[in-house]
């Protein structure tokens, strides 16, 4: 007979540790870096704090050769992460605070567990955390993971005064720096370059020191958290906000409580179920509906106001007549069955059929207004007054496929998108190229499956630039990408160009500094390392080199023609 | 505050689907396609059975356009799936029978349970799986997925009698065959050329039948489980095996329970703990470790012979001096203190010491005999005799680290593989190809990072070849792998090769097949779809294009002497 597992999700990345980029010392050591230093980046970005980073990698002895045991620090100057989180975040795998639908570097909820799981198996070392979120007092933290049950176990913690807010993160781990070493300074180099309002320091094995100073003391606006938008909806998507809107609608009843004394001219102090259910059903058209919903809770369970205030409704199953409820003060889930009439039965039954569609179209979607919710209506082939709740699975797919393909819904909300900016784009693409030529392009917000994104781009020549041949630097939400580029759709699209027709020869000393952003980053591997041709994407890169690549011949025309003038 | 939260390893997935190949309906379609049959094709492998697959498509309604509604269905005579396991295996992810050390196509524990999800968010409709281990009586099952708690939702379960062994699985999606079409095609069609074994039948949804019969009616070798190799370990692997070395170690007391009356001589039926402890203290010196193992255990837990068979001893914690052990019979993890000196408790010191490190390595690694081993112990500076339960951290490490550099060590055991074999790959080859020339080689096994693989490489020219210029068809543990071929280890080497100088043009009717196996195969995604590049491979795969392309090149000097001597 078959031997069945079940592997929790921290043994599947240990087993396939190269999905996530963690392959061998040189690579592992490389992919560390960048999950410090962008979370570091993404607590500052949250917080709208400019960020000082400062990295440091140390041989554990430096008799040794490559590949061999580091220490790899990482401190920023951030909110810090809350105490009774430290060893989840870290300990655990698909745990995090990026799940919702706003841009940022990380997405996964697994990044910074990988380098310390890889540090482990390398090093037997636990990894230290030192954590204040208020620049008083840190907790400092030293964890080992348990692979195999996804969850941390804390060797050492304690307390101590501080006098700066902020994370530090520290792991020992086997590593080939003779090897990652340029790819490391690569990355500070380019984090730089796309992020000029962030200081990084990093101090490498051979106690040389990189300094990058901030050029800009503006942060750009944090990005904040959307509804989702038509076109990147699923069955389950639309499932899920309709459970939610259930219970967002059951749960007013918790607000109700306090009123519900003054609501029923109650006399007593804890009047029984059968005070309240009979006080309500005599005023029931004067109620409220949360008070309603309060009442109509009591009236199922049997119980009395103050048991209201210890409960969570789970569920509402007509069908089997049930209530399904969580009792905090036992922490067991219960059931009380439902009676099948009367007027607080037929006011549960609407708050299971739950809000009209047209509602539920404009405030639980982005960009769907009164009028566009009726036409789109009419286009699937519902009613108005459709209640969510009755939808049957196939009208579920029928709204779910309609949702998809209707063309009439404005492009998605660019709010949750933070890109750069092309001013901060040009001033950082000045100072590190410092170029004869240099032009930059921000295209407007567009979208693919729903998700919002935003192209920007720019092309330098000449000057201070040493290299010879267009060189490709790609970024995605504020990431530098320097690994697989030959299956990046930029370097697809930079590739696709015939840039003989725009004056430029193989061999120019030029740039291009490629930067995508979207609340969901299309990357091929779990690694962020390379981001698939969406055609939506793909589209608007092209678009962009094309209107650079126009300026840049201008340029060379310009400068052709004055070189001749210069001759003659 | 941080909103903090944990996602289920199917949330997961069921967000980042486009990791796992499921990223449009075109590409879900032959994904799924590809997870269903290969799971048919692993499991007849598993058990020697010459496997007959049915993979039917059709479109719910034909009137409809693409992308639209398709039932996907793969029949198999395979072995079936316990009635206990089927949810389990298709409604969870990272739930499998694959994830010891052997060659399979799958690996992962997600692919059924993905296309089912895939399904599922795109039609609203339960996987309907029929499986039957008996060929009398099938189990039949719709399943519907919890995908935020990875767990399935059984909405129907019934039996009835059948008269073949085997699995069918059907699920409802949203496809788009007028695009996916071919690739499923070639798919089948390259899984009939690498697995000349298997027939395979394809009813499209046009109603063409595709039919390939077997041309072998033998099956090759069936892989078997092997020893982890010292060059794939970690320090997470070592603890393990020595964590699991002493369980085995301990666990012997269960067989000695019914031995206990006859080895202490006792002669009540059911003598009291002190009874038994008297005992066997005065006839310590003529007991077997087993026995005495188990006499450790009443002592410490103070119980009788019956209480032993209902219990497992999980830990032992010496300096907390407790031993924690699982009660059966009221399902509960309990503890017991540990008397800190005699006779029982140095036993069990003994216990916790564990197994010597020259027989651990010999016993628990493959290719270390003796010698190899007492060569290795001198190598990384231990002694022969010591115990591997009193490792300290540091020991794991150097332990760790000098398995994986030790340079003497026998190349992995490849009894573990299962390649296709020079005969087959060519049998099949000319039947697909009726070429004028075909050449096959089967290179020795090799290994990377520990794990064993073997090439196995043909090249055909000429005959009945359609296509113009060098075709190369990629096979992984006999996948067909049809997409992503531009970060594919294979053609990065068939493109390295100066084709010119074999005297191959670059418009040759020429086809190359590369067939890698491994315990595991070094994907880059989840997807299963391409190769890395690890340094081992890509050196034996050039050595097999190397060694053909010489035979090719002189079977064309030979070709070209002849048109020669034909004009003249
Ligand atoms: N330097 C930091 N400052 C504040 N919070 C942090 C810091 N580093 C990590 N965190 C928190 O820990 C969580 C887990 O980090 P982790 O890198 O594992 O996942 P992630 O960043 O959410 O996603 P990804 O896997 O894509 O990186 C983050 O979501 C964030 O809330
Ligand atoms: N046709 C089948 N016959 C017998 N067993 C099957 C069949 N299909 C699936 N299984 C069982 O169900 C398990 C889960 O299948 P699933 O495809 O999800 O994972 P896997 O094949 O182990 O790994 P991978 O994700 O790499 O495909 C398999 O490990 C296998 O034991
Ligand atoms: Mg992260
Ligand atoms: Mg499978």
């Amino acid at each position: 007979a078959e031997r069945f597992n079940q592997i929790s999700p921290s043994e599947f990345f240990y087993r396939n540790r190269d999905l996530a980029g963690f392959s061998n010392p040189t690579r592992s050591l490389y992919t560390a870096v960048r999950e410090f230093v962008e979370n570091s980046l993404d607590a500052c970005d949250q917080k709208g704090i400019l960020p000082d980073v400062k990295l440091v990698i140390r041989a554990e002895d430096d008799t040794k050769q490559d590949p061999r045991t580091y220490t790899l620090t990482v401190h920023d100057n951030g909110p810090g992460i809350a105490e009774e989180h430290v060893p989840l975040a870290f300990g655990t795998v698909l745990y995090g605070s990026k799940f919702g639908l706003k841009q940022a570097r990380g997405m996964f909820g697994l990044g910074a567990t990988m380098a310390i799981l890889y540090g482990q198996i390398t090093t037997n070392k636990p990894v230290k955390v030192y954590s204040s979120t208020d620049g008083d007092v840190a907790h400092s933290f030293e964890i080992l993971l348990d692979i195999q049950k996804n969850k941390p176990v804390i060797q050492k913690k304690s307390k101590k005064k501080v006098k700066k807010r902020g994370l530090v993160v520290s792991i020992s781990l086997e590593g080939d720096y003779s090897k990652a070493g340029s790819k490391i300074r690569d990355y500070v180099y380019q984090t730089s370059l796309i992020t000029p309002y962030a200081s990084i320091t990093f101090e490498d094995p051979k106690d040389n020191k990189f300094v990058y100073k901030r050029i800009l003391k503006t942060m750009p606006e944090p990005p904040t958290i959307i509804n989702p938008h038509p076109h990147g909806v699923d069955v389950e998507t639309i499932r899920r906000m309709i459970v939610q809107s259930r219970r967002d609608n059951i749960s007013t009843y918790a607000d109700a409580v306090p009123l519900l004394h003054k609501a029923l001219r109650l006399k007593e102090e804890d009047p029984s179920h059968d005070a309240i259910s009979e006080r309500a059903s005599r005023r029931w058209g004067r109620l409220k509906p949360e008070v309603r919903t309060a009442v109509a809770i009591t009236d199922a369970l049997k119980c009395n106001r103050a048991y209201l205030q210890d409960i969570t409704i789970e569920d509402i199953d007509l069908d089997a007549g049930m209530i399904h409820y969580y009792d905090n003060n036992v922490s067991q889930s219960r059931t009380a069955p439902l009676q099948g009439d009367g007027i607080f039965y037929s006011h549960i039954k609407n708050l299971v059929a739950g809000e009209q569609l047209h509602s539920f179209l404009t405030d639980r979607f982005q960009r769907i207004g009164p009028k566009t919710a009726q036409n789109f209506i009419k286009f699937a082939g519902f009613k108005s007054e459709q209640h969510i709740g009755l939808l049957d699975n196939k009208d579920l797919v029928k709204l779910s496929d309609s949702l998809q393909t209707y063309e009439d819904f404005l492009a998605p909300n660019p709010s949750c998108l933070a890109p750069l900016g092309e001013s901060p784009l040009e001033q950082g693409m000045k100072k590190f190229f410092e170029p004869d030529f240099l032009e930059v392009i921000q295209r407007g917000a567009s979208a693919y499956s729903g998700f919002p994104f935003i192209i920007e781009m720019g092309i330098a020549y000449g000057g201070e630039i040493q290299s010879r041949g267009i060189k490709t630097y790609r970024f995605a939400n504020r990431i530098p990408l320097l690994y697989d580029e030959g299956s990046d759709v930029v370097l697809k699209v930079v590739n696709d160009i015939d840039w003989g027709r725009y004056k430029v020869k193989h061999d120019a000393p030029m740039v291009i500094a490629s930067h995508v952003c979207s609340t969901r980053i299309p990357y091929k591997t779990v690694g962020k390392e390379n981001v698939a041709d969406r055609p939506e994407i793909e589209r608007e890169l092209k678009l962009a080199v094309q209107f650079l690549a126009r300026r840049l011949s201008s340029y060379m025309s310009r400068r052709g023609k004055a070189e001749e003038a210069k001759k003659r």
